[in-house]
């Protein structure tokens, strides 16, 4: 769940 | 990283960098839409507040800031050091109907309720649409120099090669993103029409120009 929150893309 | 994602940034970059070199080295910025390259400024400034909570890599970081840095050089270009040169009375888009719009929808479909969570939702759905004036001008104007439609069709590309990219993670790591996956294929289809007449007209060597 917490990569929805941490955005990796530009 | 994946190829497709890889690609896309660098389509990304190519496109402002584009931009940029045809507004400096032409010393003009006809038939560029300043309305389009504020809402493009909008969207990164609301986007890469987490450069200040949040480091995800150098790469990440480096980009971030040249995009940034690009789009508000590209304004001030536009909107000062070559604002004679400004078609302004063919930019007439309505921005406030992309805006508003946005915003509510950033508030009411969002993945958590915080600032900036909200304000990269916003961003999301403000770049999806962000080209219309400049599309709107392009269909006014009734045509476009090549250097401005090859500067659109990477701006396309970049959006295209994150729909990719989206798929490929979502096979090989099972990540999506709805919000980003939503906006992302309404942006792309915003370019197909544009596609069609890039690759019909300007790859054959002729200035984009549409039927009257």
């Amino acid at each position: 769940q917490d990569t929805i929150f941490t955005h990796d893309e530009l | 990283m994946n190829l497709f994602r890889f690609l896309g940034d660098l389509s990304h970059l190519l496109a402002i960098i584009l931009l940029l070199l045809k507004i400096w080295k032409s010393r003009s910025c006809a038939g560029i839409s300043g309305k389009s390259q504020v809402l493009f400024a909008v969207v990164f400034t609301a986007r890469y507040l987490d450069l200040f909570t949040n480091y995800i890599s150098l790469y990440n970081t480096c980009m971030k800031v040249v995009y940034i840095a690009c789009s508000f050089t590209t304004v001030w270009l536009i909107y000062s050091k070559f604002k004679a040169t400004y078609d302004g009375n063919h930019d007439t888009f309505r921005v406030e109907f992309l805006v508003v719009p946005t915003a509510i929808l950033a508030f009411l479909v969002n993945h958590d309720f915080t600032p900036l969570e909200i304000l990269w939702t916003f961003s999301i759905y403000l770049e999806s649409v962000a080209i219309l004036p400049q599309l709107f001008m392009v269909s006014k104007t009734g045509e476009a120099e090549t250097i401005t439609s090859h500067y659109l069709f990477a701006l396309g590309v970049y959006r295209t090669l994150y729909l990719f990219n989206w798929i490929w993670r979502y096979h090989f790591e099972g990540f999506f993103d709805l919000i980003a996956i939503v906006a992302g294929l309404v942006q792309t289809v915003l370019y197909c029409d544009f596609f069609y007449l890039y690759i019909t007209k300007v790859l054959k060597g002729k200035k984009l120009s549409l039927p009257a």
